[in-house]
């Protein structure tokens, strides 16, 4: 799976996800990234989340609108709606992955609770940022 | 003036990615293609494009390499095919487009524009989509087009786990769930 979050110089923000799926799959299965609000999710009062892990548990854990509603709602930060929902509610549910996520004030965060996640990102005037492991 | 503000970020997967697996050689080849990927979107975003057009074409450059599971590097089906799958979400008017299960689609993200910006619905499958895709002259490709030898080898060791715990547990589903994590993740 491959994603990408964006916040332009009008402050829109906006996700993608993209997917070939789970090695292996039948019937039909589908994940998260197709599904709006588990793998893909922007709203520009909150944030734009694309996920990626065991697809199952991002759909029953709704995961990308959770963050943005924590977010709007709790009035909590991005770093910690995002990391509440990778490192304890998935962690806690057996769901392994990990989401990149940004606000409009363009905060970035890319918690994961498996052990890499291939992930990068660039803000306004800094240099790119590129990580694989912890 | 306010500093303006515009940012991307960007994923090519998470999972059991294990550091002894990792060659610096091939770490390097990951880093670059990411690299590219978030260099592509940052410079329409610095050009004040859409954080829309950003996202695209970062996603299409990770569609396109083999490294990724997505587009060109897809992993294969328990059939030996590929089903691939995509979203997009605007933030501005909450606006949503998607796709799934598309087997001749050369950049399924871009699909799932398409159904975002030019249908009724939010999310296609299957057939349909397909057919929406020809009508709206989207790229199509065999579905060998996502035929790669990495994957290949990736589905072939799956099906083997598969049938030894089948035959263990008399159920697929039951093996399935015994298979490693990163034969679960997208």
């Amino acid at each position: 799976t491959v994603g990408a979050v964006a916040l332009d110089k009008s402050g829109n923000l906006t996700a993608g996800t993209s997917t070939g799926g789970m090695t292996a799959k039948r019937w039909g299965r589908v994940g998260d990234a197709p599904i709006i609000g588990a793998g893909t999710y922007a709203n520009n009062a909150s944030c734009a989340v694309s996920a990626t892990g065991h697809g199952e548990y991002f759909i029953r854990y709704h995961v990308a609108a959770d963050i943005c509603a924590r977010m709007q709602y709790q009035g909590i930060s991005l770093n910690a709606a995002a990391n509440k929902v990778v490192n304890d509610v998935l962690v806690e549910a057996g769901g392994n992955g990990g989401v990149i996520a940004i606000d409009s004030q363009g905060n970035i965060s890319m918690p994961f609770n498996s052990a890499g996640m291939y992930r990068a990102s660039r803000s306004a005037g800094q240099a790119p940022y590129v990580a694989i492991f912890k | 003036m306010a500093k303006e503000e515009f940012a991307i970020a960007i994923h090519g997967g998470a999972g059991t990615i294990l550091k002894k697996n990792m060659t610096p050689a091939k770490q390097k080849k990951y880093e670059q293609t990411l690299l590219k990927a978030v260099n592509t979107g940052y410079a329409l975003l610095e050009q004040g494009k859409t954080s829309q057009e950003a996202v695209i074409a970062a996603i299409q450059i990770l569609e396109e390499s083999p490294l990724f599971n997505a587009g060109k590097g897809a992993v294969y089906t328990f059939d030996g095919h590929h089903e691939l799958d995509a979203s997009i979400m605007d933030g501005r008017t909450l606006n949503a487009g998607a796709v799934s299960g598309v087997k001749t689609v050369k950049s399924p993200i871009a699909l799932a524009e398409k159904v975002m910006e030019e249908s009724v619905h939010v999310m296609l499958s299957g057939e349909g989509a397909e057919q929406f895709a020809k009508e709206k002259g989207l790229a199509l490709v065999d579905n060998s087009y996502f035929n790669t030898e990495a994957r290949y080898k990736a589905l072939q060791r799956a099906k083997k786990k598969l049938a030894e715990k089948e035959r263990e547990l008399k159920d697929f589903q039951a093996a399935h769930e015994t298979l490693p994590n990163n034969y679960k993740y997208g």
